[in-house]
């Protein structure tokens, strides 16, 4: 997957297997990964698991669970909310498109999530109280929404050059519709419709703008570019 | 039966209200909450007596459990704490910020909305 750190790293990744996007003292946050094709070096994102830790007077522990085509409206207990205590309805969780959309909101940690299903895989998106996103300790260093992805798991230049069924201007011709600037969105919408060859994967990349559009609080970091670490080049990559 | 563990919670919470008084915890007797903010220790009651309640099935003939249930009763009526979600029923002054509210709390306590982060993760 392309993973947007906090701090506007841009990578793309292949973190095959379950690895930690966030984990602190109120979050905890896990994509499991798999190849797009036997083989392949680009993975995508399978199965989310979500744990809301527990709050003295606002909510029980909650956990939330998507995995590809079942992507629930609910907690795994089956409620919406954060529980009886008092403070219980800090967390909801509702849907906008049922099976491809969650939007859970934890009020009580200042936190919206919102998870989408398309073409076949999971995306993940966060506006988190700073204050928040910093509570975790020293051993709780490996969180990709903290430091992005690491070295080892970065896909290199030559990794990404592979190609696909459908030829690099096909691709730049049906992500520039919903992508007119062309930033590392528009490079990874590229990149994914090259390696997977499903023109769906466009939407991935426009839904991603959407939630950064809706969640960063300062639009002047909305479009990164190809000059920042690890940004798929997908159309250079691709002469 | 978890009524040492409603007492924890209850100690726990109150913890964080007190100003130095001495630790009041309703453990197996009837306790005395010293110096205690009074809305934000009614919302402890209420959790604590929510606690016991989800508990009581399996403590019936526990004289802990039974005490407890007891020192609830008194210091809600000590503290005027409604049985509802507001505190006990206040004179005058703004309302308790809700512990439950980040947005809402941050922006009290520190004069400004809190800072935002965004991280996302999509495609393959």
């Amino acid at each position: 997957p392309h993973v947007r750190s906090f701090h506007h790293h841009f990578h793309t990744c292949r973190v095959q297997g379950a690895w930690p996007l966030l984990d602190n003292d109120f979050l905890f946050v896990q994509a499991t990964s798999s190849p797009v094709a036997w083989g392949a070096n680009a993975t995508t994102t399978r199965k989310l698991t979500i744990i809301f830790k527990n709050m003295q007077e606002c909510i029980d522990q909650k956990v939330y669970q998507a995995e590809v085509d079942n992507l629930p409206a609910a907690f795994e207990d089956g409620s919406i909310n954060g529980g009886d205590r008092p403070g219980g309805s800090s967390l909801s969780i509702q849907t906008a498109d049922p099976g491809s959309h969650v939007q859970i909101q934890a009020a009580y940690i200042g936190t919206t999530i919102i998870i989408r299903q398309t073409a076949g895989q999971l995306s993940f998106s966060i506006k988190v109280a700073e204050e928040v996103a910093r509570a975790f300790s020293a051993e709780q260093d490996l969180q990709l929404c903290v430091g992005g992805c690491p070295p080892s798991q970065r896909l290199s230049r030559s990794e990404r050059n592979r190609r696909g069924a459908i030829t690099i201007d096909t691709a730049r011709q049906l992500c520039k519709e919903g992508l007119p600037v062309e930033d590392a969105y528009f490079h990874s919408c590229v990149f994914d419709v090259l390696i997977s060859g499903d023109p769906n994967f466009t939407v991935a990349a426009q839904t991603a703008l959407e939630d950064a559009r809706a969640f960063l609080p300062d639009l002047e970091k909305l479009h990164l570019f190809p000059s920042d670490a690890g940004v798929p080049l997908a159309s250079a990559a691709f002469p | 039966c978890k009524i040492l563990r409603c007492n924890a919670e209850y100690v726990s919470s109150t913890l964080s209200l007190r100003r130095g008084g001495s630790p009041g915890a309703l453990r197996g007797g009837g306790g005395r909450a010293g110096g205690v903010g009074s809305s934000g220790l009614c919302r402890a009651l209420r959790s604590y007596a929510l606690c016991t309640r989800r508990t009581a099935r399996t403590c019936r003939g526990d004289l802990a459990f039974h005490s407890a249930v007891h020192g609830i009763e008194d210091l809600m009526i000590q503290h005027n704490c409604s049985r509802s979600g507001s505190g006990p029923a206040r004179s005058s002054g703004p309302p308790a910020p809700d512990p439950c509210d980040y947005e809402g709390r941050f922006s009290r306590l520190h004069g400004r909305p809190p800072g935002f982060l965004h991280c996302a993760s999509f495609g393959d």
